[in-house]
């Protein structure tokens, strides 16, 4: 573990908590895109099977099952509880578009052909385009609310941070694992021009983003 | 071919 990778993790789980508790707090998941929140559903419970199969520590056991925990009751506040303020008309990105082909990239680039990898290479590629429906909403209705915009800060910042976990881990480590890195990039660059705008709009102090 | 190593990140 380094400095990186730990700062990493806590901005993840700043972000998870921040937008649970938007949604809790202001009983309203307007401007959210409930098709993301169920990717990183997705992404969590196919990356974190190894729970049943093996330990790591406890810090990684627990922190598996806060984002589990807090990704299904983002997912049951926006479809069941606050259904009524699920702003489907603009939640309107094809996610089969996305999921497919993954599954299929997962199935042909992998370090093992066995389940469990197969599943955690398939999270790692949904992870990295797993934005994009939230990306695509906020592009529709032009605007983001200020909490929304801190939430997709922490969640585009942990993995900038993860970029240079790995960094660090090869340079100390001479560990690298090239399928994480790649779709890390990838995933990190998709939030540069909200990061751009995130950073102008702040400190313009407006509070909404208008994104291009 | 990596081993069976576990990955040890979240």
């Amino acid at each position: 573990m380094n400095i990186f990778r730990l700062t990493g993790d806590l901005s993840h789980l700043a972000a998870i908590i921040i937008l649970l508790l938007k949604i809790w707090k202001t009983r309203s998941c307007a401007g959210i895109s409930g098709k993301s929140q169920v990717l990183f559903a997705l992404v969590f419970t196919t990356r974190y099977l190894d729970l049943l199969t093996s330990f790591i520590s406890l810090y990684n056991t627990t922190m598996k099952i806060i984002y589990i925990g807090c990704a299904y009751a983002t997912v049951y506040l926006i479809y069941m509880k606050f259904k009524a303020t699920y702003d489907g008309n603009h939640d309107t990105f094809r996610v089969e578009f996305l999921v497919v082909p993954v599954g299929g990239l997962a199935f042909l680039v992998n370090h093992d052909f066995s389940p469990l990898e197969i599943l955690w290479t398939f999270s790692i590629y949904l992870e990295s385009v797993a934005i994009l429906p939230q990306l695509f909403m906020i592009s529709k209705t032009g605007e983001a609310e200020t909490i929304t915009t801190h939430y997709l800060f922490f969640l585009g910042l942990y993995r900038a941070l993860y970029l240079i976990n790995w960094i660090w881990r090869f340079y100390f480590e001479g560990f690298f694992d090239m399928i994480a890195i790649v779709a890390g990039v990838v995933q990190t660059i998709l939030y540069c021009d909200f990061f751009y705008l995130y950073v102008t709009k702040g400190e313009s102090g407006s509070n909404k983003i208008n994104p291009a | 071919e990596r081993s069976e190593e576990r990955h040890d990140e979240l």
